[in-house]
């Protein structure tokens, strides 16, 4: 409809210019609490020694995730939503506006939390994450075939509480495998680092 | 707008027939794997000896909330939403019109696993809950300002895991109070049981 033709002549625009400038983009998107920002905290913190990072959160109220982020040395610009329970590419591109695109080598977006509307809404990114947690449960990713199908990668992250949370992660991938062949699921901490390699390179992200 | 004024009429209706049948109803809300399942299951074993209930389960797709409540002896119902964020009044009423009201004595609507949307549509109960919990991180009260101002209670779920995850419990309730003074928050372990006979009696649910 007319509105979703708008957003992706925007996320057509947003698309051009990134690669006009051969700057990467990834959509994170995660339901409340999973780990995205802590993430990108991980990321800032550890694979940034040689490349800057630029990350768009979005949030409905407060610059929280922002601040977060940006003490570990990323540049960050938080949108405030209100009740928009996702971003949209307008946003997106307003943000982008208002920097220089040469400083940056890698973008991040942190989508509002929320498993479900930002699945079917371009921003302009390369790439679709979802990022979910052992300690949502073990029916997640069957309860939520749109977003997975969406899901260019899936991080199961917290894996640290698997034990607490009586979780068995294998089965939790295998199970994924079943229902989304073609979806990678990779098990991470980002408290404790495990897997968080892994992850980076999957989506590009040189660690050195 | 429209869509809402309708829904809002449904809901009066859902209202009023519940009234005519003296029949509580509460609205559970809640991000994704916050616990709300396992509070249904938790009722419906330990606090049902000599009552009926009926629970309206919301999900994208799988009928797995329902299976699991079902098991304790409560009668579930599970609506399918396909893309939709959010359960509407229409949907509680379609289900409620397949079943005999008179047998019943509350009724449990669980919304999506969603954050932000249920909290603005009114499906017709006489409380909004919303759980959250522990896992979620400390953020929560503060970043989601729309839902809590529209909730009649919180739960903060899954204390068990607060040394866990590191989060302080009260710090949390403290903050939630500052920004919301109107709001009573529970914390509970569905899995321990702890707080949830205190959470029962915030509701009006006899524990007998
Ligand atoms: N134990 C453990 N805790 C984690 C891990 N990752 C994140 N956390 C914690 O989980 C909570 C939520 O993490 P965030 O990174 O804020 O999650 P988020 O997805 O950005 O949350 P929103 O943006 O509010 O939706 C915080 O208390 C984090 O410290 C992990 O791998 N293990
Ligand atoms: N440790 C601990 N785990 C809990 C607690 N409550 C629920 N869980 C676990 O958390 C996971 C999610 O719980 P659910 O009850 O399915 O959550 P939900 O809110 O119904 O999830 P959705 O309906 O999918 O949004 C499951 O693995 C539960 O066993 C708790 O108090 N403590
Ligand atoms: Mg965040
Ligand atoms: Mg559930
Ligand atoms: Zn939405
Ligand atoms: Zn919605």
């Amino acid at each position: 409809q007319k509105i979703q033709e708008k957003n992706d002549q925007i996320a057509g625009r947003i698309r051009q210019k990134r690669q006009n400038f051969d700057i990467p983009m990834i959509d994170i998107m995660g339901s409340v609490g999973s780990g995205k920002t802590s993430v990108l905290e991980y990321f800032s913190r550890e694979f940034a020694k040689n490349q800057k990072f630029l990350v768009i959160n979005g949030d409905l109220a407060t610059d929280i995730d922002a601040q977060r982020i940006s003490r570990f040395g990323s540049k960050c610009i938080q949108i405030n939503t209100g009740r928009g329970c996702h971003l949209m590419a307008f946003q997106i591109e307003k943000a982008l506006d208002t920097i220089d695109l040469q400083k940056y080598d890698f973008i991040f977006v942190e989508n509002v939390g929320n498993l479900i509307c930002p699945s079917s809404t371009d921003v302009g990114a390369d790439k679709k994450i979802t990022i979910t947690s052992v300690t949502e449960g073990p029916y997640v990713f069957r309860k939520h075939p749109v977003t997975f199908r969406m899901s260019d990668l899936a991080v199961l992250n917290k894996i640290d509480l698997a034990l607490a949370m009586d979780i068995d992660i294998h089965e939790i991938i295998q199970g994924s495998k079943e229902l989304y062949p073609q979806l990678e699921v990779v098990p991470t901490s980002a408290k404790t680092g495990e897997g968080m390699e892994v992850f980076a390179e999957k989506i590009g992200l040189s660690i050195n």
